[in-house]
């Protein structure tokens, strides 16, 4: 396995060189299996078959690497010091997130040791305080109209329980305040027991 | 105002306007979504009644009004462009979707993008005008994503200038599609060719469904509603039934495959050209995973900020539950998910723009790559979407189970994305082909362009001495 890459754990670029590396490492492994198969004298569509679950590893790899690249390139087009520090931070956090949530593929490739991926569970922790005071403007910025969303609890107001109340009172269920089932069925249920 | 709200508002290190117009594209276009969603929200004629309230049917109804006064509106008020016809729908539709929706997505695209000069003469006006209603039926009831699996037969008649619709098997008949049930009078069929005895594969026809004035079926037409689903109450997803439906040999979309009237078949220059519909929709289901992944967090993290719960120091007022690490943990990396693909969908709908116009200029040089990339990032997107709303829905407790969160609808009415337009397994292996004979190329030496050039470097990176 290659020596560990060197790793700054709060570059963002450096993180999606490792998610390269990541993908990189899982398409050969993938390659690899298929030619294992077809070595042992299976036929293409068996050897591909055979590796189908190797294959996956390798697209979703590719994928979460195009994504955390995408998301870093994105903020090299961010002007305003304030929204690219948030954003930052949010990267960050995706990008970490990431890696701990899919470590053995990162410790298996040999892209990381086992204290850079304990250092980068500390720092997701630092990231979540940090970003939780921003958590509600950052979910404004989305911009979705109370009509749009269509939530109770996630309206632009805040003001949950009483129109939960509100709601529910609204239910058809609710038109009458005695249900037709008590007088066709409860009732003449009590008169025979 | 809640309290609350109002505090962590107050509390923001940065402008949350500027934040949403860099989500936007910039501030003319967060001023102009503005005011067409004021057109809506504005508009008495769509007050509804809660959908949550009413029957299958009822909803039905309900969604065909509002298409109708949609289209009616967008008439009127003149808004043509593709992204403000999207910005005005999705407040009309709020969480739901809609009944014409694959007459816009699929039918529409189709036309556009299949027909020849003079089947576009022909279907545009019709199509554009309403007097043809369509759908896109692709997917059976014993096939779906494995397209060359489709059973649905067209078979040309030379001598009566005709194709012969047929489905051969009960497995064959067209199953899904949103629309074909009862709104549709006309469907795009996906059909195995047969010419002169000989099978083309995978083509395109204009199949009438229904009488354009009784909306009765046709003659050889069994067609109806599929009944309910998880979700997409609103929608009519159909099932059709061919029985020997002869059509003109002109309702094949012919802009790249043909059919002489003597039966010849000329071949499409790309074989990947019938994906054309697919490549798009696959692009724009990447934007989807966006909205629905942020629609999902903005619920319960301004939920997370006005609930209270138990106690993190004895004898402290209940803190807000947003204040639990465990809470953070759980949406904050969602949250950053929502913006990853908020910029990825950005980047495909550019890079899907830039593509097509390529093809239309002839170079299709990059169509492998986008038909790679747009399945995996549908895949990819949708399955973490998926999963991520249902955490949304379990951090918000049992209000989260109350259809008045919304959190039902928006996963119902979302989840389908990882089976629809390619099932994501499958999606993922055909990336993996594109990967693997990338990954073949870099390992011959041949230098790779685009997304997966780094398949290169890591060959480089092997080759390097490495210190002892």
């Amino acid at each position: 396995a290659a020596r560990p890459t060197v790793v700054d754990i709060n570059d963002l670029s450096s993180l999606v060189e490792v998610y390269k590396l990541r993908a990189a490492t899982l398409v050969e492994m993938a390659a690899k299996n298929i030619q294992q198969e077809l070595q042992r004298r299976k036929s293409q569509e068996d050897a591909w078959n055979n590796s189908c679950i190797d294959l996956v590893r390798a697209s979703d790899a590719h994928c979460h690497y195009v994504v955390v690249k995408l998301f870093t390139d994105k903020l090299g087009e961010i002007g305003d010091t304030a929204i690219h520090s948030v954003l930052s931070n949010l990267a960050l956090l995706y990008a970490l997130h990431g890696i701990t949530k899919n470590s053995g593929d990162f410790l298996m490739a040999g892209l990381l040791s086992v204290p850079q991926v304990l250092q980068m569970s500390l720092r997701i922790k630092e990231l979540l305080s940090q970003l939780r005071l921003n958590a509600v403007a950052l979910v404004d910025a989305f911009d979705i109209h109370d009509k749009k969303l269509n939530s109770v609890l996630g309206r632009y107001d805040g003001n949950v329980y009483e129109h939960m109340f509100e709601w529910a009172r609204s239910s058809p269920l609710n038109t009458e305040e005695v249900h037709e089932s008590f007088h066709k069925y409860l009732k003449p249920l009590r008169s025979k027991l | 105002m809640n309290p609350d709200i109002v505090k962590e508002r107050n509390n923001a290190t940065f402008d949350v306007e500027k934040l949403t117009y860099i989500l936007d594209g910039g501030p003319e276009k967060t001023i102009r979504r503005r005011e067409i969603e004021s057109l809506v929200f504005n508009d008495p004629d769509f007050k509804e009644k809660d959908p949550n309230f009413l029957s299958r049917s009822e909803r039905y109804d309900q969604a065909v009004r509002k298409s109708a006064q949609m289209i009616l509106k967008l008439r009127e008020y003149g808004i043509a462009d593709p992204d403000e016809i999207q910005q005005y729908k999705t407040m009309a539709k709020g969480n739901l979707h809609e009944a014409m929706g694959l007459h816009f997505a699929m039918f529409l695209p189709t036309l556009y993008s299949q027909c020849d000069p003079q089947q576009s003469r022909k279907w545009l006006p019709l199509a554009e005008s309403f007097q043809v209603v369509g759908t896109y039926a692709q997917t059976e009831l014993g096939h779906g994503t494995h397209l060359r699996g489709l059973e649905t037969t067209a078979t040309f008649d030379p001598a009566t200038q005709e194709f012969v619709l047929n489905s051969p098997t009960i497995s064959s008949i067209k199953w899904w599609p949103g629309g074909l049930g009862k709104t549709s009078n006309h469907a795009i069929v996906l059909a195995q060719l047969y010419t002169l005895g000989k099978c083309h594969g995978l083509h395109a026809f204009i199949v009438p469904v229904r009488d354009m004035s009784t909306h009765e079926p046709l003659p050889g037409i069994v067609v109806g509603d599929i009944g309910p689903k998880f979700g997409f109450s609103e929608v009519d997803n159909g099932f059709l039934k061919l029985e020997n439906v002869r059509i003109p040999r002109e309702n094949m979309l012919m802009k790249y495959a043909k059919v002489d009237p003597d039966g010849t078949y000329m071949k499409p220059p790309s074989a990947k050209l019938t994906y054309g519909t697919m490549v798009f929709i696959r692009s724009m289901i990447v934007g989807e995973s966006a909205r629905a992944l942020a629609k999902s967090c903005t619920i319960a993290i301004r939920y997370s900020a006005v609930r209270h719960q138990s106690e993190i120091r004895q004898g402290e007022p209940e803190p807000q539950i947003i204040d639990y690490q465990t809470q953070q943990y759980k949406l904050l990396p969602l949250l950053a998910m929502a913006y990853a693909f908020t910029f990825v969908g950005q980047y495909m709908k550019q890079t899907y723009l830039r593509i097509t116009g390529d093809i239309n200029q002839g170079d299709f040089s990059e169509l492998p790559e986008l038909h790679a990339l747009s399945a995996g990032l549908k895949a990819f997107t949708t399955w973490e979407a998926n999963n991520a709303i249902e955490v949304c829905r379990m951090s918000c407790g049992g209000h989260g189970y109350s259809r008045s969160s919304a959190l039902p609808d928006i996963y119902v009415e979302f989840t389908p994305t990882c089976t629809y337009e390619g099932e994501n397994t499958v999606m993922m292996l055909q990336t993996a082909r594109y990967l693997v004979k990338s990954y073949r190329q870099a390992k011959a030496g041949q230098q790779l362009s685009g997304i997966v050039s780094y398949l290169n470097e890591t060959q480089d990176r092997r080759v390097q001495p490495q210190p002892v």
